[in-house]
Order: C-alpha cells, then sequence, then structure tokens
C-alpha cells in the first residue's frame, strides 16, 4: 500500500 | 517577532469555484493544510483576503488539526458546496504553525 506520507498531495477546488 | 494571531477571512462564494490549492495535513511534512496555489476568478481570487502560503486552521469553525489530507479537503469541499451558507470561513495564519 502507498507510504503513510502524503506528501505532495494537492486539492483543487 | 511575536507570534501571529490567526486571522478569520470571510469568503463570498461568488463564484464557481474556491480556486485554490491546498496541500499538506497529519502524517505530512506540512501538518496543517496550506495555500499552495490561487486561481483567477475563483473566490479566493476575487475577494483578494488570502495569500499562497497561509495554513488553514478551521473552516467555517471546524478544526482542521490532526486531520489527514483527505479529511481536510473534505471539510473544504464541504463547506463550498453547503447550500445554508453564502460564504466560507477560513482561520488563517501566516505561519507554518504545528500547533
Amino acid at each position: 500500500s502507498p507510504p503513510k506520507e502524503y506528501e505532495d498531495e494537492v486539492t483543487f477546488f | 517577532m511575536g507570534i501571529m494571531e490567526p486571522t478569520l477571512v470571510r469568503v463570498p462564494k461568488c463564484a464557481s469555484t474556491l480556486g485554490i490549492a491546498v496541500e499538506g495535513g497529519a502524517n505530512t511534512r506540512q501538518p496543517l493544510p496550506r495555500i499552495a496555489t490561487i486561481q483567477k476568478g475563483g473566490c479566493v481570487h476575487i475577494s483578494g483576503q488570502l495569500r499562497v502560503g497561509q495554513v488553514i486552521l478551521e473552516v467555517n469553525g471546524v478544526s482542521l488539526k490532526g486531520m489527514e489530507h483527505r479529511d481536510a479537503t473534505r471539510v473544504i469541499a464541504e463547506a463550498f458546496k453547503t447550500k445554508d451558507k453564502d460564504y466560507v470561513d477560513f482561520l488563517i495564519t501566516e505561519f507554518n504553525s504545528a500547533l
């Protein structure tokens, strides 16, 4: 499963 | 340099999108969601009160502390979608505060 760190997750609104 | 007081910013829902990108959340280097970009034509750009780099502590009084990126961004999305308010309140701070 992906590493716990969500370093560069970016969400647009 | 004193600790800057968090500031409450009320962004009217005057466009079809908020027009911001948010990065960070619990378990990342950026523990609280931070404004990464502000797009022209979005509510935030139009209101002109928020800056790239500011950290979002609360949205409509809901604290984002300890929330992972997915949960924190859901709070923001729902605050924008909800019909019972024609604005979104952001409690922001200038510092990369890991309070």
